[in-house]
């Protein structure tokens, strides 16, 4: 546990009055330790150590009592600034609203398209799934399961449809029949992957989104700074979506996202079920990846 | 400086962010750098030797051999949500016929919308025979289903694929001991391998799923899936050293062919480069 971590840090210096510059890189090392083994990438917690570092030789650290908690307390507080700093949602006019959803394979993302629906179908919005992964046995059943589940409207593919062409059918059918939003479920994919980045852009390119959401499960390692990364560079994403916080990883792959592209989080999932996604709390995951 | 005593500091500091990006746990990364710090290893090359050695032994070697495995065997592929079981299974469908046994996959993930006809459409293509029951039914019914199958159809090799569950919820974990019951109900010593499926692209909450999932489901194998991106999977050393579990297999693609014996020795090669 970090606080413990750094208990054992000061413990020696007790009684010598003020802490040394030294003192605060030993238990920065501690905090840096405490982000690795909450999957955050190495650059990105070294980065953000360099920027905790000035607050954490300030005189309230240095002439604590408790230094310790003086230091996780800045930790935290710069955590959750930089998690919470952009506090957007997606936007939703004008109608139809496109809302496409990307990500590694198994990340989520169908799920996550029904949990969305279903919220904003409660909302009174008129909200239409379109499935555009062609290529999981089975995917376009999921998503037709789940929107009958969740009382929502689903298209899927028509045979001798391309990717981009799915989705040009979904948005001329958002269009056509008035609906509020549309749902775009994208199959799963590499961000190493030339020809299913390419078949993304497209989709991105054709469909033009108001939305671009990277679905990330919570449990991802240090891989998803080149992840979110790509994807960002190659269709421009607008927020994330972490799920399965309802496991315990410490999630540290939202702060390495994070930093790679500024995009607010929007939600978490939180279970399997179409309620299982919450609004996101930047305190909350803080706390979870210092351990 | 390449003198006695050890790599100089920068070959060291390349070596650690190497495997902290591979996903290598930090406590091993310290222990492999206090090792090359006190080593004797001269230069950058007996640096990643040295690692290359350590990394290696903390692989237990897989011995799984469907040529030698019991007639009939039931074979439980288990892991978090997503983790890549349902494909795996196919995949596994595909390998044991090529290895001579005769395949019947059960599709006891009566939980997840598509999650039975996503196996079928996969026993489809495969010509492989299925035991599939409907959504929202008892698990373990379809499992003893399979398993009376296997015998009235003269198949030898039971695949189980399970839903996805999150190790952190008892009763879902519970409900995985339940399945183990009724399959060794139904067929003597089985299941005779419980494998877990862990994602390439998992950081250290991989451990803890083998950790908890090993403590509910004896874990005799795992098959490390989506290998074929580009996360490392360093998370296995831990989970070779700690729970001693063998990795058999590496899903390398979404395709019935992609799945390979896992190769150790390629695995830290491709790590450390
Ligand atoms: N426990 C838990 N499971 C989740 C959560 N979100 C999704 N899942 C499960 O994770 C698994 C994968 O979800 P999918 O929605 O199929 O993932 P996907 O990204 O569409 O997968 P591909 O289309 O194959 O790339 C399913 O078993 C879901 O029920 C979550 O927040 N918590
Ligand atoms: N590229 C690649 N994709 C894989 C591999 N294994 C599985 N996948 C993909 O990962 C996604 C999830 O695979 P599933 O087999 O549905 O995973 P699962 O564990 O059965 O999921 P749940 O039953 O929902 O828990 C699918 O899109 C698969 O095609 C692999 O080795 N490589
Ligand atoms: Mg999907
Ligand atoms: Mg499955």
């Amino acid at each position: 546990r970090l606080s413990s971590a750094l208990q054992g840090v000061f413990r020696n210096l007790r009684g010598y009055g003020r802490l040394t510059e030294r003192n605060v890189q030993d238990a920065l090392r501690e905090v840096r330790r405490a982000l690795l083994e909450a999957d955050v990438n190495y650059e990105v917690a070294r980065d953000f150590i360099a920027r905790v570092r000035e607050a954490c030789l300030g005189e309230a650290v240095l002439s604590s009592v408790t230094p310790g908690q003086q230091i996780v307390k800045r930790i935290h507080d710069e955590l959750v600034r930089l998690l919470g700093g952009s506090r957007r949602d997606f936007t939703l006019s004008p109608a139809p609203a496109g809302v496409l959803l990307l990500g590694l394979h198994g990340a989520g993302k169908t799920t996550t398209a029904a949990k969305l629906a279903r919220t904003w179908s409660r909302e009174g919005r008129r909200v239409l799934l379109a499935a555009c992964d062609l290529r999981r046995p089975a995917a376009v059943e999921q998503l037709r399961a789940l929107a009958a589940r969740v009382g929502v409207d689903a298209i899927g593919p028509e045979p001798g449809d391309t990717v981009a062409g799915a989705g040009a059918r979904a948005l001329e059918t958002a269009r056509r029949e008035g609906y509020g939003v549309v749902l775009y479920d994208s199959g799963g994919r590499f961000q190493v992957d030339p020809d299913l980045v390419a078949e993304l852009h497209d989709l991105h390119r054709t469909v033009a989104p108001a939305n671009t959401v990277l679905v990330l499960d919570a449990a991802t390692g240090r891989e998803a700074v080149a992840v979110a990364r790509t994807f960002h560079e190659s269709v421009g994403l607008t927020g994330l979506v972490l799920t399965k916080l309802d496991g315990d990883a410490r999630g540290g792959a939202a702060l390495s996202v994070h930093a790679a592209t500024g995009c607010p989080i929007l939600r978490v999932g939180t279970g399997e079920k179409p309620e299982d996604l919450e609004p996101f709390h930047p305190d909350r995951i803080a706390a979870r990846i210092l351990g | 400086a390449l003198g006695r005593g050890g790599p100089d500091e920068d070959t060291v500091e390349a070596l650690e962010v190497a495997l902290l990006g591979a996903d290598v746990s930090a406590v091993l990364v310290d222990e492999l750098v206090d090792r090359l710090r006190d080593e004797r290893t001269r230069g950058a090359e007996g640096a990643r030797a040295a690692v290359a050695d350590v990394l290696a032994a903390a692989l237990p070697e897989p011995s799984f051999d469907w040529a030698a495995a019991p007639r009939p065997m039931a074979l439980l592929v288990v892991g978090v949500n997503g983790s890549g079981k349902t494909t795996t299974c196919a995949k596994l469908a595909r390998a044991a016929a090529a290895a001579g046994r005769r395949p019947l996959l059960a599709a006891a993930d009566t939980y997840r919308a598509a999650g039975a006809e996503q196996l079928a459409l996969w026993a489809e293509r495969l010509d492989c025979p299925v035991v599939a029951g409907r959504t929202g039914g008892d698990a373990a019914a379809v499992v003893f289903d399979a398993a009376a199958a296997v015998e009235a159809r003269d198949r030898d090799a039971l695949l189980v694929d399970t839903a996805g569950r999150m190790h952190t919820r008892e009763p879902l974990m519970r409900e995985l001991e339940k399945l183990q019951r009724a399959l060794a109900k139904r067929m003597p010593g089985a299941p005779h391998e419980t494998w877990i499926a862990l994602d390439a692209a998992m950081g250290q909450n991989a451990i803890a799923q083998a950790r908890f999932f090993h403590r509910v489901t004896p874990l005799t194998g795992a098959v490390v899936t989506k290998l074929d991106g580009s996360a490392r999977a360093g998370f296995l050393f831990s989970i070779g050293r700690e729970l001693g579990i063998p990795v058999c297999y590496a899903g390398l693609g979404e395709g019935p062919d992609d799945l390979a014996p896992f190769d150790r020795t390629a695995f830290v090669q491709a790590l450390l480069d």
